[in-house]
């Protein structure tokens, strides 16, 4: 009789540095492997693959929310639709922007983009180029413009012109710096006046290379201007982005897109099971 | 905060006896989490535990300061010769031009450095040339051309999409109007991305630069060591840059690249404007990683 109600410490020990090592952190890794535990004692479990398959369930499970009732792309109720992307700097904003529009002008939505970008060089040229590449007209202003005054005038120009989605990409800013968080809770207090109840949707962008200081990142945004989803970009390279685990544990925000890439396709809906396949490869 | 548990550890030791192996292996479990949430990478925390360890067991505890304090001045000494002794400056030959070059993954600031970079030399006399050798990014090469007119530095770039080329006219650009030095900005770039680390190694071959900078985001976590081990195999890269430090992210992976290539941490990015770059300081850095 195999007397298997204890898991292989070293099994666990395995588990561990995976999990660390994709940046989930001490404090969340902790947490999933004490779940592993729980689970286990109720049952047998006699070899490593049972362990492994167990745990990617358990792991699927905690980002299971992310897959929401309210996917986006299904449920749009106002027009504009109105999406705001935020985040710290050089993180991808600009360019996930350029994949969505690209993914509802496919799906015959009308998309109209909004530089509110106006501090760093050639931002404002960036985002044009991919509007011209998906096919969405763009509304901006003069290098040093007002950015709150760019989502004003979008939001009307989107009502206009008729559009089903309109979304607003921001400079990128450390979430330290009060001033710059001050600007964004600006930039969306005007949305809401151009339109109350907007901006419906606000996606803050994260870099699946980010470490521990992610989940800084996505609590003070949270706290500022708040989180409907988040796009995890960059998973085409190395880094597994585990940090989502304790932003969905700490922040129950749900990531709703990841990046692949650099190219307009290059956007993904997120789904729980195939991101916890990768983190194992 | 560090010292706050250390002195819990170590508060029956006070005055006398020696830093026994069990309360060191007890405040080496705290040191390990504080490491791992700075976003060192696992395994360079493993190895630094064990040396910090050999070198703590069986000291004398002093008695001008708490046993707590003295593991932490073994730690912050220890984690501070690992960032390097001194502040290695940048390198520059007798050639005209000399070459800096700019590599990196995407979005860590090669662009914005560039700019600091030029900066920094121009304050030193020197009369840099900003070579734009992005092709690829939308708007890349009009970004570092307003970067240079809001520095006041020329900016070499043309239509073509042969980066070899453009670098090599770049070069010749530079004998021609006196410019001294050639700082090249590429492309982000993956690791795994054999084309475009291909790229970089061509024009390390072309125009042999006197310091190759890798320009890594201070708030990169356990990745850190692979993408830094892959770019020091391919191209002996001279020196990091560490950016986005003005924020709150720890920069563990400072110890992580550095542990994993040996190369030096030659400046910190601190915020978006050009002057916003700082030399690196090794002990500033320790401290920071400890919180
Ligand atoms: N490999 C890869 N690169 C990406 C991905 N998403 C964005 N990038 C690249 O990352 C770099 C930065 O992207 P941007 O879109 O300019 O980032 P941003 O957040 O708008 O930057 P700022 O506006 O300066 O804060 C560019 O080189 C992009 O091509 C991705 O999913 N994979
Ligand atoms: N706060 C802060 N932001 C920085 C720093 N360095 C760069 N940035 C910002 O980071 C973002 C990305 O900078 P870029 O210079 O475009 O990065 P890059 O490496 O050239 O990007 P790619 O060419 O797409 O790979 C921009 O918003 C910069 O202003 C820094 O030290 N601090
Ligand atoms: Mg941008
Ligand atoms: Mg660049």
């Amino acid at each position: 009789l195999k007397s298997s109600s204890r898991i292989d410490e070293n099994t666990l020990d395995e588990i561990e540095e995976l999990l660390i090592l994709s940046d989930v952190g001490l404090d969340t890794t902790e947490h999933l492997i004490e779940r592993l535990r729980e689970k286990y004692k109720d049952g047998i479990i006699d070899n490593e693959e049972e362990v492994f398959n167990l745990f990617k369930a358990i792991l699927a499970e905690e980002l299971n929310s992310s897959v929401s009732a309210n996917d986006p792309e299904n449920v749009i109720n106002t027009k504009p639709h109105v999406i705001s992307v935020i985040g710290v700097n050089g993180t991808g904003k600009t360019t996930s922007i350029g994949k969505l529009a690209g993914r509802y002008q496919q799906k015959n939505y009308n998309v109209l983009l909004a530089a509110a970008d106006t501090f760093r060089a050639a931002a404002t040229e960036q985002l044009s180029i991919w509007g011209e590449r998906v096919r969405s007209d763009i509304i901006k202003t003069s290098p040093g413009g007002d950015p709150a005054a760019v989502a004003f005038d979008a939001v009307n120009a989107a009502k206009a012109r008729h559009k089903d989605i309109l979304i607003i990409d921001t400079a990128g800013r450390l979430h330290t710096k009060s001033n710059l968080m001050q600007e964004l809770q600006k930039i969306h207090r005007v949305l809401d006046k151009a339109m109350p109840g907007a901006p419906h949707e606000i996606l803050l962008v994260i870099d699946a290379n980010t470490g521990q200081n992610g989940l800084a990142q996505a609590r003070t945004f949270m706290q500022a201007v708040g989180v409907t989803g988040i796009i995890l970009t960059k998973l085409d390279g190395t880094a597994k982005g585990g940090i989502v685990f304790s932003i969905q544990k700490q922040l129950k925000v749900p990531v709703k897109y990841i990046g692949i890439g650099e190219k307009p396709d290059d956007l993904q809906r997120f789904d729980p099971g195939e991101f916890v396949e990768a983190l194992f490869q | 905060e560090i010292s706050e548990k250390f002195d819990g550890i170590f508060k029956r030791l006070r005055g006398h006896g020696k830093l026994s192996e069990k309360n060191i292996s007890e405040s080496m479990r705290e040191v390990r989490r504080v490491l791992l949430e700075a976003d060192v990478n696992y395994k360079v925390v493993k190895q630094f535990i064990a040396s910090v360890e050999k070198k703590a067991v069986g000291q004398d505890v002093l008695k001008s300061i708490t046993p707590g304090q003295q593991v932490i001045k073994i730690i912050h000494d220890e984690l501070a010769g690992l960032m390097g002794e001194k502040q290695e400056p940048l390198t520059f030959s007798n050639r005209i031009p000399g070459t800096i070059m700019l590599v990196g993954l995407q979005g860590s600031g090669k662009t914005t450095t560039a700019g600091k970079l030029a900066t920094f030399i121009q304050q030193k006399g020197r009369k840099p040339l900003l070579v734009a050798a992005d092709v690829y990014r939308p708007a890349a090469v009009e970004q570092l051309r307003i970067v240079g007119r809001e520095i006041d530095t020329m900016v070499y770039s043309d239509e073509g999409k042969d980066v070899v080329k453009i670098c090599k006219e770049a070069e010749s650009f530079a004998k021609e109007h006196l410019h001294d030095t050639l700082i090249i900005d590429t492309a982000g770039r993956l690791h795994v991305d054999e084309t475009m680390m291909d790229e970089l190694d061509r024009l390390k071959s072309e125009l042999h630069p006197e310091e190759i900078l890798f320009v890594a985001d201070g708030m990169t976590g356990q990745d850190a060591v692979n993408t830094a081990k892959v770019f020091t195999e391919a191209l002996d890269f001279t020196g990091v840059i560490l950016t986005k430090m003005d924020g709150d992210a720890r920069g563990g992976a400072a110890l992580s690249v550095r542990a994993v290539t040996g190369k030096p941490i030659k400046f910190l990015g601190v915020g978006e404007k050009y002057n916003q770059i700082e030399v690196f300081h090794p002990a500033r850095m320790a401290s920071r990683i400890l919180g």
